[in-house]
């Protein structure tokens, strides 16, 4: 499981 | 957007509406960390350089926006307009030994190292100590306003929902980002001893006393 980042979080 | 993540972003409004009103409406800041007010404003800082670059959503911007302008004003009026009032002498949190580690952790542990990336995983490590001088200043002073206490409930409330919000997406996304997990985490159980001390004695008392 690799970390994934989608930066639509605040 | 799930439920969990937008009832944490209203929690995290609502904090930092609630602290900056109770600045301006009392024209104190009495028993308010000015040092975890300019940690905040350096976190949204680093953390929303994407509003120049990015485009999400009206909401994600707007509320970025907000977030940025309210910590700003609340610094401004810390330190400028009603700074006669800043307990200066119970803010002594050195915050040098925060924002040091969490920089050099920020290279170290990343998604990626780019810039950006950098910054907002330094955001990240540093949202979840911000509150150390706050929660530092009010076991000096010993008791903290109830206003102060309902800022501090919705903001660690906000983070706690996010876990949850995380959980979900895990759950129904197969998305989850360990560095925001893991800092989450932390932030949260940095407010636990607090939350114990709002529920339990939060009811019916003027000031909340924490025993020193």
């Amino acid at each position: 499981l690799d970390s994934q980042t989608d930066k639509d979080e605040l | 957007m799930n439920i969990f993540r937008l009832t944490g972003d209203l929690s995290h409004l609502a904090a930092i509406i609630i602290l900056l009103l109770k600045i301006w409406k009392t024209r104190s800041c009495a028993g308010i960390s000015g040092k975890s007010q300019i940690l905040f404003a350096l976190v949204f800082t680093s953390r929303y350089l994407d509003l120049l670059t990015s485009f999400i959503s009206l909401y994600n911007t707007t509320m970025k926006v907000i977030y940025i302008g309210c910590a700003y004003a609340t610094v401004y009026l810390i330190y400028a307009k009603f700074k006669a009032t800043y307990d200066g002498n119970h803010d002594t949190f050195r915050v040098e030994f925060l924002v040091v580690p969490v920089g050099g952790l920020a290279f170290l542990v990343n998604h990626d190292f780019s810039p950006l990336e950098i910054l907002w995983t330094f955001s990240i490590y540093l949202e979840s100590v911000a509150i150390l001088p706050q929660l530092f200043m009010i076991s000096k002073t010993g008791e903290a306003e109830t206003i102060t206490t309902h800022y501090l409930f919705f903001l660690g409330l906000y983070r706690a929902l996010y876990l949850i919000n995380w959980i979900w997406r895990f759950y129904f996304e197969g998305f989850f980002d360990m560095i925001a997990i893991v800092a989450g985490v932390v932030q949260t159980i940095l407010y636990c001893d607090f939350f114990y001390l709002y529920v339990t004695k939060g009811e019916g008392r003027s000031q909340l006393s924490i025993p020193t």
